[in-house]
């Protein structure tokens, strides 16, 4: 029988990091760039900013490429940095807002694939409102899951922010189209954020800055009851072991108000006076699963969520594809398992559109667009489910449908955040939006055919 | 700014377990079921006795079911129960051969739901040739990733093997018909294994034992050149640094001789007889990119492989549905980024096969049946991209493709192991492998409509 061992959550990605979109040249290119920027766009929303990113990829001999991405945010704390970038599931974006970044493995992946394709160290140069800025150059240690730090020193910077180059082999031909695809549909979600792309020869690609209002931050909130899987219960009993059981529901739980906390645990023949730890196992048990089915609690408060909205939405939509006709919707906020999201999203006519028998679809989560593993995506399989024959197509039309996922917590189906899984809560939402935008498409279309049959009279 | 820190696997994985399939109650009694069965057969495998394993699923409230695995094989080391159930990326397979379990995370993930749906521990009951058995009654530590010992004592099991029980909420009745389809599937690429189903009713499924011959194990093999990336170059230097880097290289790979190993290095312009610790950062570098690309070592060893093969494959298939025609194919071995593969399958025609324009796909990896996320697997992809109106479809026809991948290595999309990533080199075999079963069907379809018009005569 063969040697029980356990291995590290870097040695796990360094052998499936297909999983996390750098299992092949092409797709490892667009990955670290996305890592990349996607970090660059959550830095500069944390330091309130208009981000101005500036992306330098240079071909240095047939297959190994450098990759620079420098933005103005709010730099990373300094004693941060190794760990940030060196260790495998290590970050700050473990609280409960929207964000682009939730696992603390995305840019510890580039560094990693540049690493074994190339023997390079990163380079973080990072400079944050503390004090002058600080240059470190890392390896990471994979078996260890550490940082390996080869040196470090201080080094001024024109600005607050993070510059990182990474060196990989990639297949900078195919990856092209890929990243300046990324990049401008970057700025759809991102509408107010400035990106310049260089390609090292005369190619400059520079876009966005559609709008000018920097977005207001999400407020992190407190769980749902609704997401109180016992897990979650545990800990948040752990947090104040003395409290009494009611004042534990309305502290811990959004939507959880007073009367409706003694309605709850009257429902429930638990007294409200007790001290948490002197529950017993069975009632700690029934208390999560009836948190988790009770209808009184409210909708989650959506503060902690930032969709693109309908101006932004539509002017870089315009911006970027000058549509004929365009119409913005949004659902209701909601949830799943206890998590708020929202569901927002554009169709649009046009002549940059390919003629199609379906609408041609952009997808976005927590403002980032997704490029790879449409087919089991769950926002792909409602729009094809859709008859769209019955929303205007009678023949082949240059349309296109744009929507946005959002959520403190995103169900993707792997760590490479190109697909959404398939959740009851969201496939009925997105379902809704996108009835609501093909009916609006009919409508359109209608009139679109009419106008056509008046100006043959 | 939010605090950094760091998280646990087990806490990645529960964050995220829909990533490994336990993101719907429906799926996840599926996964549960796929988890243990899955590591039966491994064990069965590496005792060398034809598996015999009984599952019974029992309703024990309105969602509450109870999962019971009992197989005959090698049982645990008493030492690594805890770990091997209680703590995520800990296990035994970790080695280059190909079988089905390769994470150390899936029976851990399995336990993990039930914990945090039902709040009860797993009880492995475990046996192996050492002494007599014990049962452990566990729970997993999520922030720490270590298992939690609820107690533990001997208890003599009637035969050398393990049973696993773990209580979660579930979808039973809607999962219930992939489980039967996962248990009947099994035996296909397993035709040796004997499984029961019981799901507590007077419903007692039994499938498989088609074969009675026990497969021969597969073989670990040492790491063949092309798999050589900087890390893996690493480690086997630092395993022997003082050695000549001639004799380095036809220790530490497969299919590198004596002469080879010198008319590579004579090439590379590097001494043979250097110690390979004397080498700089720049020739490993060198090294590693060079044992990835020079074309002149042979092929990987398929000793690492345990196909089905043809007469295994032809009898279960035939065994579970009859068809009126068949027939196998086997791609000659090959290797992706170094990793030893192949690729066989069987048409079949019949009756017990739904009419449809494209065949129906039944995919298998590592003798595992796959029933989710069909639709980005490279399998799947290829399947659809024939025109099989070229290959005898000229009008709809009950026609099954059964495709199996096995590797030392396999590229899945996501930790659920359903879905195959894209390879280029797994993507030609495939398309190889398709084809050859495409032409046969189309033969056979021609003789099928000939002897129609014969018979019309
Ligand atoms: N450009 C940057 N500016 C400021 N902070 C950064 C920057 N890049 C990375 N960081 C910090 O480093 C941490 C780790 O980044 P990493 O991309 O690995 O994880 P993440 O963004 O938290 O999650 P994900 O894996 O989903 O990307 C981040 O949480 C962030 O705090
Ligand atoms: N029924 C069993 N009989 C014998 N050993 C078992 C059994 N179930 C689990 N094990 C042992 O426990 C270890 C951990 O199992 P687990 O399913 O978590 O990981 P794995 O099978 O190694 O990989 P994967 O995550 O791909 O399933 C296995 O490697 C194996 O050594
Ligand atoms: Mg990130
Ligand atoms: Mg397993």
């Amino acid at each position: 029988v063969e040697g029980f061992r356990s291995i590290s959550p870097a040695e796990f990605f360094y052998r499936n990091r297909q999983m996390a979109g750098f299992g092949n040249p092409t797709q490892s290119v667009y990955s670290a760039v996305r890592e990349l920027v996607e970090n660059s766009l959550d830095a500069c929303e944390d330091a309130q900013r208009i981000p101005q990113i500036r992306i330098a990829i240079d071909n240095q001999s047939s297959d190994i490429l450098s990759i620079k991405v420098a933005d103005n945010g709010s730099g990373l704390p300094y004693q941060h940095v190794p760990e940030a970038f060196g260790r495998v599931l290590y970050g700050s974006k473990y609280d409960q807002k929207q964000k682009r970044g939730t696992f603390g493995l995305g840019v510890t992946m580039a560094v990693l694939y540049g690493q074994i394709t190339t023997d390079s160290s990163v380079v973080v140069h990072t400079q944050n409102s503390s004090g002058p800025g600080r240059v470190y150059s890392l390896l990471i240690d994979v078996e260890e899951n550490m940082p390996i730090i080869e040196s470090e020193r201080e080094q001024v910077r024109s600005d607050d922010g993070t510059t990182v180059t990474i060196k990989l082999r990639g297949d900078l031909k195919r990856a092209r189209e890929r990243v300046v695809e990324y990049i401008r549909l970057t700025t759809i979600a991102s509408p107010h954020a400035v990106i310049e792309l260089d390609f090292g020869g005369s190619e400059m690609i520079k876009v966005g800055g559609w709008s000018k209002r920097v977005p207001e931050v999400p407020i992190p909130s407190k769980p749902h009851p609704r997401s109180a899987d016992l897990e979650i219960l545990r800990r948040l009993i752990t947090k104040s072991p003395s409290k009494k059981l009611h004042d534990f529901l309305v502290d811990s739980f959004q939507q959880v108000g007073s009367r409706t906390a003694s309605r709850f645990l009257k429902f429930l023949g638990l007294d409200s006076s007790a001290r948490i730890e002197s529950l017993s196992r069975a009632d700690i048990s029934r208390l999560s699963t009836s948190l988790q089915r009770f209808d009184g609690f409210g909708r989650p408060d959506s503060r902690c969520l930032s969709p693109v909205g309908e101006e932004a939405f539509l002017l870089s939509v315009r911006s970027l594809f000058s549509p004929s006709w365009i119409l913005y919707s949004k659902q209701k906020p909601s949830e799943w398992q206890g998590n708020p999201f929202f569901a927002e999203g554009v169709i649009a006519l046009g002549s940059k559109f390919p003629n199609v028998d379906t609408p041609t679809l952009y997808r976005f989560t927590n403002k980032v667009p997704l490029l790879y593993d449409a087919n089991d995506d769950v926002m792909t399989k409602i729009m094809r489910r859709l008859n769209w024959k019955r929303y205007g197509f009678s023949g082949p039309l240059p349309v296109a449908l744009f929507m946005h996922f959002g959520s403190t917590k995103v169900p993707y189906r792997a760590a490479g955040k190109q697909s959404l899984a398939h959740m009851i809560e969201i496939e009925t939402a997105v379902t809704g939006l996108i009835r609501t935008l093909g009916r609006a498409l009919r409508k359109q279309a209608g009139r679109r055919d009419q106008s056509r049959r008046d100006a043959r009279k």
